[in-house]
């Protein structure tokens, strides 16, 4: 199975 | 101060009513570029973003940054009051506590005038990488949007696998399984229709259907979509607007084990 990921582990909080 | 003048009503309708079921509370970021949305769903998963240019109005002017955190459920409930083919005007004051939009009606002399109160958003604003993308796809959104549809009947993830031999969307659930390929084509006559495929390198993903589904509510608002794909980060679903404006979504991939 594949769990989805989150943005946070792609873009950074400014 | 801001006043931001709108031809057509119907351009701002259409984007609130494409993300309105995916962020609830927003700001509108008002500086003399224009009017720019950027806000997550609640779960973090999807992040929406909205640039209206300063050229979309006419005329346009913001003389300082002004956010305007507004319900887009009340923003629907006051566009519901503006035709499609109305004149609408947004204005508001330096650290404004309503927005006021006018809308005024082409042909017969009417003129309606709503203030929406502001509500203090204090949103996290996501840095988003520029980001060379290894796969490019423009296509028609509406044939982007059944895609999604159809393969959500039989799945609640879809792989999208980019090749040199084109671009296969893939599924497969209890009832059984099910892919669409695409290739690059040109319809002379009919350009919109077009779907072009630009590859670096081959790349495949894995996307939840319920928030491509989500995102295709904007299809309505450009004739082609444009997906931008590179391994182990979001997928950019981009509906361009006029005057360089455009309504992009960004959805985190699902994580193999």
């Amino acid at each position: 199975s594949t769990n989805q990921g989150n943005l946070h582990t792609f873009f950074s909080k400014q | 101060m801001l006043e931001a003048r709108l031809e057509q009503a119907n351009l701002l309708k259409k984007v609130v009513d494409a993300i309105k079921d995916l962020v609830q509370d927003c700001n509108f970021d008002c500086n003399d570029s224009g009017i720019a949305l950027q806000a997550m769903d609640n779960s973090h998963v999807a992040l929406v973003s909205m640039m209206l240019k300063s050229e979309s109005f006419s005329p346009f002017r913001c003389d300082r940054n002004i956010a305007l955190g507004i319900n887009l459920t009340s923003l629907t409930k006051v566009l519901r009051c503006a035709a499609n083919e109305d004149i609408l005007t947004l204005k508001a004051e330096d650290a404004p506590d309503v927005v006021n939009l006018v809308f005024e009606s082409a042909e017969s002399d009417r003129l309606s005038e709503y203030d929406i109160k502001l509500m203090d958003i204090d949103q996290e604003h996501l840095g988003i990488p520029e980001t060379e993308y290894a796969a490019t796809i423009s296509m028609p959104s509406a044939e982007f949007q059944k895609i999604c549809r159809d393969l959500m009947a039989l799945s609640e993830s879809v792989s999208i696998e980019c090749t040199k031999e084109g671009v296969k969307f893939a599924c497969s659930g209890d009832i059984g399984s099910g892919s669409v390929t695409l290739r690059s084509h040109t319809n002379v006559e009919k350009p919109q229709l077009n779907v072009e495929i630009d590859l670096s390198e081959p790349v495949a993903l894995t996307f939840s259907l319920k928030y491509l589904v989500n995102f295709c509510k904007a299809s309505g608002l450009s004739e082609q979509v444009r997906l931008c794909l590179s391994n182990e980060v979001p997928l950019l679903v981009e509906y361009a607007l006029s005057n360089n404006s455009y309504l992009r979504f960004y959805l985190a991939p699902k994580i193999g084990d």
